[in-house]
């Protein structure tokens, strides 16, 4: 078992360091191997990330939208070194501002071709990403319906005008 | 391998049976707040065979049953099935898919199936760690879920990668 | 204290049931004083609501959105009835979809005369409510600055064309 | 009355005396993610008196003091000063405007004013107090924590309806 982790580490190791340059451009980032805390348990594995131009810091001083980028910094990381089938996102990028979603979408385009992707989202940003759009509705009856992203879109749009016009 | 199609019926939010075809590639649900977008990501979760209510954000496991609304009475069952394609034979059965379901009624057993017989909680276990789908399903990130993916103790993020190993 | 309080209680329901009403349209929604626990202790404050065509449910089962709203229902229930002189919120509108933001946008426009509110956001939606919008970025020394909104918003898509052309 | 000047140095990310002048109504504040934004919800919140590190993000309280960047060496000293308009006599002072500042350096002790005059923190939580801006302080809602401000027990609730009263 540990020679495997060692290797799965190793590899991920390395693409969270690239993924937090690409994330956080002119920034650093590394996973470190804790020393074990006792016998029979094995390390934990601890984050380090430095933004541009900021001191390295506790992942606790780190903005929001920071942290959020970290976390999809790993989740990359393992997507690039161990591939599940296919992932579920629902509303990732809530915390991102304009840039940092463009980021997010640029990485889901360069690794669609790896594993699936299913996202959930409000932002008009994150519908760019997508090869295929569904849309969610409630129907009149009170219980939820699938339609085509179009009509979702259309209804979106159908409320907002009795909003603005009521 | 790729989720090939989500069916769902009775579960949570959606009395009708419904179901959505997916690619793969990278696909993108949207709709109103509370149009039961999350629920579907709450039945992938579920049909893989979670048993603790909170994941799937209810009190009891009775909760993911459709309860009723103004226009429809309660369900009395809730299932869902998970077919994925197996053109590439990751999953060791010998189907170019592979359905995996779940069943409960009001009287609270589950009831699960792979290719549509009827196995054990642990036969669907095993099947998806097979191919990196371990208990923590660290591929399902839920709603207001991102920064807790990061944020747990040093020994969780161990487990993810062991689990991605 | 228990007049005081009353009162306060009445006022704030009043608004509650108001505010749900607005904000999910065709919905209904009341706060309710829940019998004391023991002599010393006096009784808290339950919420219900009902969105339109479902079934009145737990608090815990509706989704983040729904969530988001019955909480700024509840904060405008208290700025109605008891206004404090000003509020800060950060990115309360992070979960919400683009007609929901619309109605958030159109409560703080109806309501600024009545107290001062300061608005922290991604959304451009947001913006639009702004009577003074003020923008902070990060400085190259890696300290933060103030700056007109004009140079933020400058600062946002320059980092964009960089991104697109990077 | 209304927050006319929120005035930082050496707080969090804002080495340099930073002011920011608003007006009634609605102020929108935007910037990309890191920049500073909710230092400055925090800034409010601890020049109000706010004791524990963890609801400013921090360890210990000395995380409030700017900790240096590429750029920049370490402060000395944190210092926020709220200025609030007073021409309508809500704080019970005879000035048009009150401030209201706190100060604290590495050694660890704060020091509040009014007015630019020493008092101590319950002088100012006393004072604020009086025009609903409890302990608890419902009007700032923090990042993330929108669903949090109806989410509690129902004894939270009351304690905010109280506040108010
Ligand atoms: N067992 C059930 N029976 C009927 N309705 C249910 C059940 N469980 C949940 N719901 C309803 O499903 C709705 C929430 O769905 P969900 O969380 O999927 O919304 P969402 O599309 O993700 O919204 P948001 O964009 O706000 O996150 C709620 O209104 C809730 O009342
Ligand atoms: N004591 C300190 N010294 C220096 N920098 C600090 C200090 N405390 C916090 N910071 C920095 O401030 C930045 C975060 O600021 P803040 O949380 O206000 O960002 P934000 O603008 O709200 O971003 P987001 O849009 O992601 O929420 C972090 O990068 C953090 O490292
Ligand atoms: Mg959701
Ligand atoms: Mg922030």
């Amino acid at each position: 078992i540990d020679a495997e982790f060692a290797e799965t580490f190793a590899a991920v190791q390395e693409q969270f360091s690239h993924m937090v340059e690409v994330l956080f451009p002119g920034g650093r980032g590394r996973l470190l191997l804790q020393e074990p805390a006792s016998e029979d348990e094995p390390g934990g594995v601890s984050v380090e990330v430095k933004p541009a131009r900021k001191l390295g810091k506790k992942l606790q001083l780190l903005s929001g939208g920071e942290r959020a980028l970290v976390a999809i910094a790993f989740l990359m990381a393992l997507v690039l070194s161990r591939p599940c089938p296919f992932y579920i996102l629902d509303e990732i990028e809530a915390a991102l501002d304009d840039v940092n979603i463009g980021r997010l979408v640029q990485l889901l385009r360069d690794y669609r071709e790896r594993t699936q992707f299913i996202i959930i989202t409000h932002q008009k940003r994150t519908m760019e990403a997508a090869d295929v759009l569904y849309g969610v509705t409630m129907g009149p009856d009170g219980g939820s319906a699938v339609v085509s992203a179009r009509m979702a879109e259309e209804e979106i749009e159908r409320e907002e005008r009795s909003r603005t016009k009521g | 391998m790729h989720l090939k199609r989500l069916r769902v019926r009775g579960f949570k939010s959606f009395p009708r049976a419904t179901e959505l075809v997916f690619e793969p590639g990278v696909a993108v649900i949207i709709g109103p707040n509370g149009s039961g977008k999350s629920n579907l990501a709450d039945a992938v979760v579920w049909a893989l065979g979670e048993q603790s209510p909170s994941t799937v954000r209810g009190s009891s496991m009775q909760d993911v049953i459709f309860a009723g609304s103004d226009g429809r009475r309660a369900s009395a069952v809730a299932e869902v099935e998970l077919v994925f394609d197996n053109a590439d034979g990751a999953l060791p059965l010998p189907t170019d898919e592979v359905s995996v379901m779940r069943r409960v009624g009001r009287d609270g057993g589950s009831h699960y199936s792979i290719n549509r017989s009827t196995c054990r909680l642990t036969d669907v276990v095993e099947l998806m760690a097979g191919v990196g789908l371990g208990r923590e399903l660290h591929s399902i990130i839920g709603q207001g879920r991102v920064e807790a993916f990061l944020a747990g103790r040093p020994e969780d993020r161990r487990n993810q990668i062991e689990e991605a190993a």
